[in-house]
């Protein structure tokens, strides 16, 4: 079930509705499609600048979750799985963090994505931020993996807008790869 | 068609807006 989310008058509307997800995976579980889906739950939704401001005010940032959460930032009506209709041909592009880093650069990636920064139509799909033990992981989710242009063009935005070192390894991984291997990094 | 793109300098300052609380 999607919640209803409308923007209401005298506020700002953005280019889509997005739903946040929250996972926590318990250490050491291999994660299978069933688990991850019951592990998953819907926490807000939002239409509008200050709807998202709101939720966002009101929920923990990534650098205090324990190890083993993600938020899952999508657009409403797509579901962070690898298998749902607006994912299944596409991919990620994942970078890897020092401790320390994902509750600002989260909060960039989610600023550009609300605000339409990254110029390529419908292909985004949502980000993720994982926060792991050692590292934490940020992700961006778009519909083609097999367009060259547009990931490259997410690749660049995504490196402007987390403003990373010129050197910082980004890799990209479809989710047919995902699938694979069932895992996602 | 039109999109609603919104830089990251007006998306900041938002966050204090009475609407945001």
């Amino acid at each position: 079930e999607w919640p209803t989310v409308k923007c209401k008058q005298g506020e700002h509307q953005l280019q889509y509705s997005y739903c946040v997800w929250f996972s926590r995976r318990t250490p050491g579980n291999k994660a299978s499609s069933a688990n991850y889906e019951q592990n998953i739950k819907i926490i807000g939704s939002f239409a509008s600048v200050e709807q998202f401001w709101t939720l966002y005010s009101h929920i923990a940032r990534p650098c205090d979750l324990t190890s083993s959460s993600d938020y899952h930032l999508f657009k409403h009506g797509i579901k962070p799985m690898w298998e749902d209709e607006a994912n299944k041909k596409g991919g990620k592009w994942i970078v890897r963090l020092r401790k320390g880093l994902a509750s600002r650069l989260w909060e960039n990636l989610v600023i550009a994505m609300l605000g339409e920064q990254f110029m390529v139509g419908e292909e985004i799909c949502g980000a993720v931020v994982s926060v792991r033990f050692a590292e934490d992981i940020i992700s961006i989710w778009n519909r083609t993996a097999s367009d060259n242009s547009i990931n490259i063009r997410v690749r660049d935005t995504l490196q402007r807008v987390l403003n990373l070192p010129p050197n910082t390894i980004m890799e990209y991984k479809t989710h047919t790869d995902s699938l694979k291997d069932r895992s996602s990094f | 068609g039109t999109r609603i793109i919104y830089d990251r300098n007006f998306l900041l300052n938002m966050r204090n807006s009475p609407l945001s609380q």
